[in-house]
């Protein structure tokens, strides 16, 4: 199972490496940046997790009102024979519909886009109806795997959802506001 | 199965980003550090695959002949959200028997560091047997689809192995060294 194996891939050689650090990260950048991120509870790693698997490589191109602006102090860890492999971290600001900004870090879970190239190569053998079942176990094993974490207990979102019927162009800022929202 | 997918994504979102780009960064770094890599048939990422899953964070602690020299120039892409994601490559010096000194570009294949953490995770449910079972699939079909990618051709070279038998404190510089010698 392809998914399980991504999801567990992602857990034990990423979130769980940047998820513990990552409240200290925001600190450090906030005390640096005239405190941008305000809400505390809002301190996480919202992960994108788009049913569809269509990852963009920019979130604005994905939707004009989320904005870059800046990345956290990057982490570095020597890694399986790679000297100082970087790890980091980027925030964003994402305006609502009263054009007033709301500052997180967030980011789309990279095997989503694996699972999209997948789907793309002939050689992979991995049809699209195969890909949609594979990204539905992902988001359900991670979500299990992070429950049981203790070292990630309280840093990160899961915002999971299928825009393929979306005709708006905001579908994922209102998403994400959504969800910070939530937290607050 | 978890290999299959692991090694997809290891090609998808790794090896077709650097191995490209790969000849090229050797080139700028040969020019900066007095040629050090000589033999260009040996300008390749040669990839670590210990069929045991034992994979060291550092190369000098597996074989102390095994020197870290430096990091070729790093590579930075924007890349599923996150701005600027760097991608870097470490040089080592391997010292022969007769202590002279060869350089090369080598790490190992960091999906089998998850395969064992995998099998030490309760949660996941993944036995040691299944470990190398999925070690083997993993080499088997990171085989298969680096032969079909034309942009990978001449840039790479698996070096795998199994240890777990070895005494010798130098098999993994001997075994690299081994496979250095065999491209000249
Ligand atoms: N957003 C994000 N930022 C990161 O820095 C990062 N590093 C890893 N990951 C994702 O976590 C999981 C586990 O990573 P692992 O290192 O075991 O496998 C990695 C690793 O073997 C290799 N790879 C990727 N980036 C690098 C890198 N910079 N240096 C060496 N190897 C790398 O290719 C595999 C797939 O990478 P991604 O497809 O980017 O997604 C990975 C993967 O889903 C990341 N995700």
């Amino acid at each position: 199972n392809v998914a399980h194996g991504l999801a567990w891939s992602y857990y034990i050689g990423y979130l769980k490496i940047v998820l513990p650090r990552l409240k200290d990260s925001i600190s450090v950048f906030n005390e640096n940046n005239r405190f941008l991120l305000k809400c505390k509870k809002t301190w996480k790693l919202h992960i994108l997790l788009p049913l569809n698997c269509e990852v963009y490589d920019s979130l604005w191109r994905a939707d004009s009102r989320i904005q870059f602006i800046n990345n956290l102090p990057e982490l570095n860890v020597d890694r399986a024979g790679i000297k100082r492999r970087t790890y980091k971290n980027s925030i964003y600001g994402i305006s609502d519909e009263d054009q007033k900004t709301h500052f997180c870090v967030v980011e789309y879970a990279t095997p989503l886009q694996s699972l999209y190239a997948m789907s793309q190569d002939e050689n992979a053998a991995f049809s699209r109806q195969a890909r949609l079942e594979q990204a539905k176990l992902f988001c359900r094993t991670l979500e299990e795997i992070l429950e049981k974490s203790k070292e990630c207990s309280g840093c990160y979102q899961l915002i999971v959802y299928n825009d393929s019927e979306e005709n708006d162009k905001h579908f994922l800022s209102k998403e994400i506001l959504r969800h910070l929202k939530q937290q607050n």
